[in-house]
């Protein structure tokens, strides 16, 4: 009993019930059993005056990210569509992660925001999924939507890159997904929106939802990223809510995957309401 | 009909801080607005285009009274075609379309306000409902977004989230009617319990 499982079809995702985090995806079907762990941090900006974070650059300011919660309060719901499981990371992260009886993904839908800024650090927002897998430096991002590209951390196979920035100087920019293999199996994650993405650690697959900054990075823009909604004269910070999605599969079976549910995620259907009656709309 | 406002839109936004969204805040808010506008007259053309293929009286399709709507806040559960009592005699009609070239099967959701309602597919079939109740999460984010976006307050909030599968053919559509379980003297679909929270 400590181990609380969703999944109304062949993918089962399983969290520990002590912590309340994810920590395995398992697919009845083609076998593949992958021990996970997913959970929220945040980098704190860098504000030393050589460089500040800010709308063109990312610049953490060197110490290990935070991370937002060791446990998580949950919620199951479960039914012969979709199990959900309701995760409170703190105030204002949530995530909501469904698995749908017959799809072989599980959909992660956030909520982080308004990210509280009243300790003057600016943060930058990451979900961070780790996997036993021996990855050796190596993870793929796709190149503006398209095929996947290797990505080697900390290496440029064109010229020789003196590392400034170990963590900022190994992200890229995500339109369509990341993954990464130990040559048994993938874990692949796609986006519904451009991130920032990296592997910093191996076996580790990190993506950058959200972003809120204090001070300017002096590149132009002349203004702090620090996009405020306003309802009359009450303003706070924006709050996103977006989804990922994490797939595995045995190794090479994932490209797929990855090319056909992210065309279906950059082309949801599109739903049109009416009232009607319904004889009479068949009649038409 | 056309979709002039939105090439506008789309060709401004093509200023390297848009697309890079390095711009100071009140030129992200008017690409965002511009974005809006070409969004919602966009939206007027694809209702229009979707009267005239379902409705298959031949002649000129009619493209001045549009019979539908579609909801752009979605995610934060606003869509008052969906969240509007369904009249007697009537059902709530939803045009599922696929702009993509092969055949999907998507389990969609949509706040609703009760839980006493039946699904049917274009051939009368009863199909599989599931219904969960809305969080209190997305029912802040409604209230706080479409005052700040649309700058109304809607009255009531949807209890629950309606789940059913839909199958859609390659560049094609499909229809599926939702109406009140009781007058039609089913039973509704499966309400999720919660299992005890932990």
């Amino acid at each position: 009993n400590e181990t609380v499982e969703i999944g109304p079809g062949n993918l089962k995702a399983s969290f520990s019930s002590s912590t309340g985090q994810l920590k395995r995806l398992y697919n009845s079907i083609t076998g593949v059993d992958i021990p996970v762990q997913q959970s929220y941090l945040w980098y704190s900006s860098s504000s030393d005056l050589d460089q500040d974070s800010g709308a063109y650059i990312f610049r953490p300011d060197g110490s290990p990210p935070v991370i937002v919660a060791r446990s998580v309060p949950i919620k199951v719901m479960r039914g012969p569509l979709v199990d959900e499981i309701h995760q409170q990371f703190n105030s204002w992260i949530s995530q909501v992660i469904r698995i749908y009886k017959d799809k072989e993904h599980a959909e992660l839908e956030f909520t982080i925001g308004p990210i509280p800024t009243e300790d003057s650090v600016g943060k930058e927002v990451i979900t961070k999924m780790t996997a036993n897998m021996a990855t050796d430096k190596v993870f793929y991002t796709d190149s503006n939507g398209r095929d996947f590209l290797k990505r080697v951390r900390d290496y440029r196979a064109d010229w020789d890159l003196q590392v400034t920035q170990p963590v900022a100087g190994n992200y890229y920019p995500i339109n369509l997904g990341m993954y990464i293999t130990d040559n048994k199996s993938e874990l692949s994650v796609l986006v519904d929106r451009a991130t920032g993405g990296a592997s910093i650690k191996d076996g580790e697959i990190e993506l950058m939802l959200h972003r809120r900054l204090i001070n300017d990075d002096g590149r132009g823009v002349g203004e702090a990223l620090d996009e405020p909604v306003c309802v009359g004269s009450t303003c706070e910070g924006l709050t996103v809510r977006g989804n990922y999605y994490l797939g595995i599969h045995k190794n090479t079976d994932g490209s797929r995957w990855r090319r056909t549910t992210g065309q279906e995620i950059y082309s949801p259907l599109i739903l049109a309401f009416a009232h009607e009656n319904q004889e009479q709309w068949k009649a038409l | 009909f056309n979709t002039f406002s939105l090439g506008d839109a789309l060709g401004v936004t093509q200023h390297h801080d848009a697309v890079t969204g390095t711009a100071k805040q009140h030129t992200t808010d008017d690409y965002a607005k511009r974005l809006a506008i070409g969004a919602s007259e966009s939206e007027v053309v694809v209702n229009s285009a979707l009267s005239c293929l379902v409705n298959s009286k031949s002649g000129p399709c009619s493209t001045t009274s549009s019979l539908f709507n579609q909801c752009q806040l979605l995610n934060i559960s606003y869509c008052p075609p969906t969240e509007e009592d369904i009249a007697e005699g009537k059902n709530l009609v939803v045009v599922a379309y696929n702009p993509l070239g092969w055949n999907r099967t998507d389990i969609i959701k949509i706040p609703v306000n009760d839980a006493d309602l039946i699904v049917k597919d274009s051939m009368g079939n009863l199909i599989e409902a599931q219904f969960i109740e809305l969080d209190n999460i997305t029912s802040n984010l409604r209230k706080l977004y479409v005052k700040a976006y649309l700058g109304i307050s809607p009255k009531q909030t949807p209890n629950y989230w309606l789940f059913f599968r839909v199958s859609v053919s390659p560049l094609g559509w499909n229809t599926y009617f939702i109406s009140k379980a009781s007058q039609e003297g089913s039973s509704a679909g499966y309400v999720t319990k919660m299992d005890i929270p932990q």
